[in-house]
């Protein structure tokens, strides 16, 4: 089973963004919809291997 | 790489 988030954040340019990231059975367990998350990721895997709620 | 964003969508795909 693949586990997945969206998440969306403001750039640089103020244009918000959303970007998708596989994550972990236990983090996709750990979330929910309006958390505010720090996220470790591989840009080409699009994986997210640490995920540090704010 | 590292970012700070807002959970919008949560999925799971068998």
């Amino acid at each position: 089973t693949w586990y997945g988030v969206a998440l969306s954040f403001i750039d640089t340019s103020a244009l918000e963004q959303v970007m998708t990231f596989a994550i972990r059975e236990e983090v996709y367990k750990s979330l929910r919809r309006g958390d505010i998350v720090h996220i470790t990721y591989s840009p080409n895997l699009h994986y997210a291997y640490v995920v540090e709620p704010i | 790489c590292e970012i700070t964003g807002k959970v919008i969508s949560l999925r799971a795909a068998a």
